[in-house]
C-alpha cells in the first residue's frame, strides 16, 4: 500500500541495499541530494512484472544467484558463438563481467541476502553475446533485432570507439534493425532502444560522433555523480534526452551491481551504468501503461525528467518550457513521475517527418571564421502526411568538407531561439574525410514550433597550422524535422503536475485529438462497470479512490494521492497547499506536511519555522512544544531562553525571587546562611556566598578544603575556592607549579610534585630508591656520565 | 592521420527473396553455410565460407563470388569488422 510522504522506508534483506543511495536517497539516511524515486514507483505497485528487457553486451551469467530467477532466455542469445546460451567467456581478466554488470542494474532479485536490488526487480532479463568476438554490421543487426515481439526493451552501453577521431554509426543493416524494431516490434508499438551515451573523458570525444545515440530510435542516456557533478567521462550531447546516476569522483559513492562469477560489485561504472538504469526505469514505466508506444515514452522522460541539482552551466528554458542541457538533456530520470504519467497517458498522435532541403549552394568555411546559412523552414505545411507544427527530433543531415575534420564546431538555432551544439572541436580528430551526409540530432528544440528561421552556424578553429588552400567546404545541408502536426498531449496527460518542477508545455488544451469507441483491457483501478480507454482517467466508475486533475478529469487511484484526504468512501479532495496528508482541506487539518514546511503538533498548522515557546524535533518534520517555563528552548526541558519573570538556572528555568531567596514551587523562601544567591535550600545549593564566605563547588565556607585554593580573581564580585591541579595534594594557587603538598608516591620539589623514585641530592632515604642513591654515591658513578641519568638530576660531578 | 584498414570476414550477408530453404540452396551452391536469418529482419540471411580466410584487409575473391549472379540474390555484403568499445 502505497504512503505517502516517504514516513515508511522501504527494505530489503539484500546487503548492499542500505548502499543502494541512488534508489532511497529520500529517506534521509545517505546525504545525498536526491534519487530518481524508484521506491515511489514501487510503491505505486510497479516493479517490472512482464516487461522483458535484454542486454546487448559480452553476455550474461545466467547462473548469477541474483539474476537467476528473472533469466528469460527467450530474450538471451549467443550472437558471437551462434547459440542460445549467452554465458559470458570466462577468462583470468574477467574481461566479460560487463553484461552481467548491466542486468544486475535492471533486474536483479530482491530480498534474496545476495547482493543488490534491481530497478526492475520482477522483470525478466536476457542478455546477447555479442562483443566478445568480430563485432560486424550483421553481429548489431542480430542482436538489435532479436525475438523483437517478446523482448520490449534493449539496453546497449558500447558504441564506436570513443578515441576523440572516430565518426561512425550503424551501417545499414542495423540501420534496419532500428527501423524494423521500431516499426514492427513489441506488437507494432515500437522496440525499446537504451543507449549510454559517450564515454570520452580521456579523449574530448563529443556524441554526435557516435551514430548509435545520435539516432532519434535510441533513448541517448547520460550520467551524473552523486554530487550532482559531470562526471569526469561524460560526453556532452544535443541528442541526450536524460541522466541516470553513475560513478564520479574517487569520494563520490558508486553504484552497485552483479558481478562475474557469481559476485557483488561496487567499483567504477562510467556510463555503462546509466542505460541499464533507464532501462530498468523505463520497465516500471511500461508494466504501468504496456500501451505506450516507442515515441509515448520519449515524450514521458521529456516531461518528467528534472533538472533537480545537476550542476550544469548550460541550462536552458526551451520555448516550449523544457529545461534542457547539452550534458544532462531534460536531466535526472524520475520513476514514480514516469508511472504516474503513464497510467493516464494517451498515445501522442501520429510521427510526421518533413525533410527541408535548404540551397545546394556550397559554401567555404575559411580558418577562424564562421559560415551561417539561415533556412526558412515551413515545417511542410503544404503537405498533410508531413506537416510538423510541434517538434519532437530535429536532424541535421549534412556534407562538409574539411582539411582537419577535429576544428569543426556546429550549432543549430531553433526559429524560437534554442541554440544547440552539434558538435564541438575534437582535438585527436585529424581526420579529412569531413562529413558525408552525417546527421546530427538535437533534442533541445521538443515541444517547439516547426516553421520559421533555422540557423546553422559552422565554426572554423584551427588547433594546429593547416594548409589554407584547401579550406573546407559546407556542400549542403538538410533539415529533418520530426513531431506532429496536433498537439501531442491530450489535456488528460496534464495532471499530475503537483511534484513537477517546470510549468505546462502545453499551449492550446482545446486541440485535442478525438477519443475513439474502445475495445480494450481497463486499468486495474476502473471497476467492472467498465472503461473508454486504457488509463486510470477513462474508467466509467472506480475500484478504489478517485481524484480530480486541473481540468476536472476523474482519476482512479488505488489510495488518495499525496496532499488528498479521503472525504468519503471514493473521492479524494485535495489538503491545504502546504500539508501532504490531513484530514480536511483546512490549514488546521494537517497530518504531515510538505518538504520545507513542519507540523506545529499544537495546531496542527504546516508552518515554515517552529514559533517561539515550540523546537523541531529530531526528525525535523515536527515543531514540539518546550517546556512551559521555556520562552526558547533546544528539546522539551532544554531551555535557551525563559518566560518573563522566570530565570536561566543552566538550561532550567525558575521564578526568580529577591536576593537571599529562592522559590520552593510555592513561595519565596530564604537560601541558607551562608549563601547570598541560591537555587534552593541547603548549602549545597548556592549560587553566590555572603561576605567572608567562598564558594566551593556550589557550597559556601568560610575556608578553602584541602585540594582547593582561593581564587582572589573576583568571579562575580565574588571569590572562589578552586580545586588544585591534579597533581597537588593542596596548592597555594593554579597550575602544577604552585602544590604545597603532594600525594603519595611523590615529593614536592620547587612547587611541582615529581615522581618519587628520583633521589634527593642522593642522600635522602627516598621512600624507594634511597640505597640505589647510596650506592651511587659511594661509588662516584655520577662521575660517569652514562650513570648520571640513573641518578637522575640530583647527582653532582663530584658524587 | 592514423591509417584504418578495413578487416574483411568470411560471414556474409544475404538478402534472398524465396525463403529458407532457397537460400540454403544458393548458398550450399557456391560452397558457404546458411547460418540463419540475421534477427528479425526477413530476407536478411547469414552466409558463412569456412574456405575464406576468416580475417583479411583485401575483401574475398573466387568462384564463390559468383553468388551475386544469382537472380534470387538481391544484395550480398561480405562483413567488416567493427570497432566497438564497452563503455
Amino acid at each position: 500500500d502505497y504512503k505517502p510522504g516517504g514516513t515508511q522506508s522501504t527494505y530489503f534483506n539484500d546487503p548492499k541495499w542500505p548502499s543502494m543511495w541512488y534508489m532511497h536517497c529520500s529517506d534521509n539516511t545517505h546525504h545525498c541530494q536526491s534519487d530518481m524515486n524508484i521506491v515511489g514507483a514501487w510503491k505505486r505497485g510497479y516493479t517490472g512484472k512482464n516487461v522483458v528487457i535484454t542486454i546487448l553486451d559480452d553476455g550474461i551469467e545466467r547462473t548469477h544467484p541474483d539474476l537467476m530467477q528473472n533469466y528469460d532466455s527467450n530474450a538471451s542469445y549467443d550472437v558471437n558463438s551462434n547459440d542460445i546460451d549467452p554465458m559470458p567467456r570466462y577468462d583470468a581478466s574477467n574481461e566479460n563481467k560487463h553484461g552481467t554488470r548491466c542486468a544486475g542494474e535492471v533486474a536483479a532479485i530482491a530480498n534474496n541476502s545476495h547482493c543488490t536490488v534491481g530497478i526492475a526487480f520482477n522483470a525478466k532479463i536476457g542478455g546477447v553475446r555479442m562483443l566478445d568476438g568480430d563485432v560486424t554490421d550483421m553481429v548489431e543487426a542480430k542482436s538489435l533485432s532479436l525475438n523483437p515481439q517478446h523482448i520490449h526493451i534493449y539496453s546497449a552501453s558500447w558504441g564506436p570507439d570513443d578515441d576523440g577521431k572516430t565518426v561512425d554509426g550503424p551501417a545499414s543493416l542495423a540501420r534496419q534493425a532500428f527501423e524494423n524494431g521500431i516499426r514492427t516490434g513489441r506488437n507494432k508499438l515500437g522496440s525499446i532502444f537504451v543507449w549510454a551515451s559517450g564515454n570520452g573523458g580521456r579523449s574530448k570525444d563529443h556524441c554526435s560522433c557516435d551514430g548509435y545515440t545520435n539516432s532519434i530510435y535510441t533513448i541517448s542516456i547520460s550520467s551524473t555523480a552523486e554530487s550532482g557533478k559531470k562526471p569526469w567521462y561524460l560526453e556532452e550531447c544535443a541528442s541526450t534526452l536524460a541522466t541516470t546516476y553513475s560513478s564520479g569522483e574517487s569520494y563520490d559513492k558508486k553504484i552497485i551491481t552483479t558481478d562475474l562469477r557469481q559476485r557483488c560489485t561496487d567499483s567504477h561504472t562510467g556510463t555503462s551504468a546509466s542505460a541499464p538504469m533507464a532501462a530498468g526505469i523505463i520497465a516500471l514505466a511500461l508494466e504501468a501503461n504496456p500501451f505506450l508506444t516507442w515515441r509515448d515514452v520519449q515524450h514521458i522522460i521529456v516531461r518528467t525528467s528534472r533538472a533537480g541539482h545537476l550542476n550544469s552551466n548550460d541550462w536552458k528554458t526551451n520555448a516550449a518550457g523544457y529545461k534542457v542541457s547539452h550534458l544532462y538533456g531534460f536531466g535526472l530520470m524520475d520513476a514514480e513521475a514516469m508511472v504516474m504519467e503513464a497510467e493516464k497517458w494517451t498515445t501522442v498522435p501520429q510521427q510526421h517527418v518533413c525533410v527541408e532541403s535548404t540551397d545546394h549552394q556550397a559554401k567555404t568555411i575559411r580558418p577562424d571564421s564562421q559560415v551561417h546559412s539561415v533556412y526558412k523552414a515551413t515545417g511542410c505545411s503544404d503537405n498533410s502526411n508531413h506537416h510538423v507544427i510541434y517538434l519532437e527530433h530535429v536532424v541535421v543531415r549534412i556534407t562538409i568538407t574539411h582539411p582537419r575534420r577535429g576544428d569543426l564546431a556546429i550549432f543549430l538555432t531553433s526559429p524560437s531561439g534554442t541554440k544547440s551544439q552539434l558538435l564541438a572541436n575534437r582535438l585527436f580528430d585529424h581526420s579529412t574525410e569531413g562529413f558525408k551526409n552525417w546527421e546530427f540530432m538535437t533534442t533541445h528544440c521538443w515541444g517547439e514550433k516547426a516553421a520559421g528561421d533555422w540557423k546553422l552556424e559552422i565554426h572554423d578553429t584551427p588547433s594546429q597550422l593547416r594548409s589554407f588552400k584547401s579550406p573546407g567546404k559546407l556542400k549542403e545541408w538538410s533539415l529533418v524535422l520530426y513531431g506532429t502536426s496536433i498537439q501531442p498531449y491530450s489535456p488528460r496527460n496534464d495532471f499530475p503536475k503537483v511534484e513537477r518542477v517546470r510549468s505546462s508545455p502545453v499551449e492550446d488544451p482545446t486541440e485535442d485529438y478525438g477519443t475513439d469507441d474502445y475495445a480494450g483491457p481497463c486499468n486495474a483501478e476502473c471497476s467492472k462497470v467498465g472503461c473508454d480507454g486504457p488509463g486510470p482517467d477513462h474508467c466509467t466508475d472506480c475500484l478504489h479512490y478517485y481524484y480530480k486533475s486541473k481540468n476536472n478529469t476523474r482519476i482512479c487511484v488505488p489510495n488518495c494521492p499525496p496532499g488528498h484526504y479521503n472525504v468519503d468512501k471514493k473521492r479524494c479532495k485535495k489538503c491545504s497547499p502546504n500539508c501532504e496528508t490531513c484530514v480536511g482541506s483546512h490549514s488546521d487539518q494537517c497530518l504531515s506536511c510538505k518538504s520545507g514546511f513542519y507540523l506545529n503538533e499544537e495546531s496542527n498548522v504546516c508552518i515554515t519555522s517552529c514559533p517561539d515557546g515550540f523546537y523541531l524535533d529530531k526528525n525535523k518534520i515536527v515543531c514540539r512544544k518546550c517546556s512551559e517555563n521555556c520562552k526558547t528552548c533546544t528539546e522539551s526541558q532544554s531551555c535557551t531562553e525563559c518566560r518573563h519573570g522566570l530565570s536561566l538556572y543552566g538550561s532550567r528555568c525558575a521564578v526568580r525571587c529577591e536576593e537571599g531567596k529562592y522559590h520552593n514551587g510555592r513561595e519565596c523562601e530564604p537560601c541558607h546562611r551562608s549563601c547570598a544567591t541560591c537555587a534552593g535550600s541547603g548549602a549545597d545549593a548556592c549560587i553566590n556566598c555572603t561576605e567572608g564566605y567562598f564558594l566551593e563547588d556550589g557550597r559556601c565556607v568560610q575556608s578553602c578544603s584541602g585540594g582547593y585554593y582561593l581564587d582572589h580573581s573576583l568571579e562575580n564580585g565574588y571569590k572562589t575556592c578552586k580545586r588544585c591541579d591534579a597533581s597537588c595534594l593542596e596548592c597555594s594557587g593554579q597550575g602544577d607549579k604552585n602544590c604545597t603538598s603532594c600525594p603519595n608516591g611523590y615529593i614536592l620539589d620547587t612547587g611541582v610534585c615529581v615522581i618519587g623514585t628520583v633521589c634527593k641530592d642522593a642522600t635522602e632515604e627516598s621512600w624507594a630508591e634511597g640505597g640505589f642513591c647510596m650506592l651511587v654515591k659511594k661509588n662516584n658513578l655520577c662521575q660517569r656520565k652514562v650513570l648520571q641519568q640513573l641518578c637522575c638530576r640530583t647527582c653532582t660531578h663530584k658524587g | 592521420p592514423a591509417c584504418r584498414t578495413r578487416m574483411y570476414t568470411n560471414h556474409w550477408a544475404v538478402r534472398i527473396t524465396g525463403g529458407h530453404q532457397e537460400a540454403s540452396r544458393i548458398a550450399s551452391k557456391y560452397g558457404y553455410v546458411n547460418i540463419g536469418q540475421i534477427g528479425a529482419l526477413k530476407d536478411y540471411y547469414h552466409f558463412y565460407h569456412s574456405k575464406t580466410i576468416k580475417r583479411s584487409v583485401l575483401s574475398s575473391r573466387g568462384t564463390h563470388s559468383f553468388i551475386s549472379m544469382e537472380p534470387k540474390v538481391e544484395w550480398i555484403q561480405q562483413q567488416v569488422v567493427k570497432r566497438r568499445i564497452k563503455r
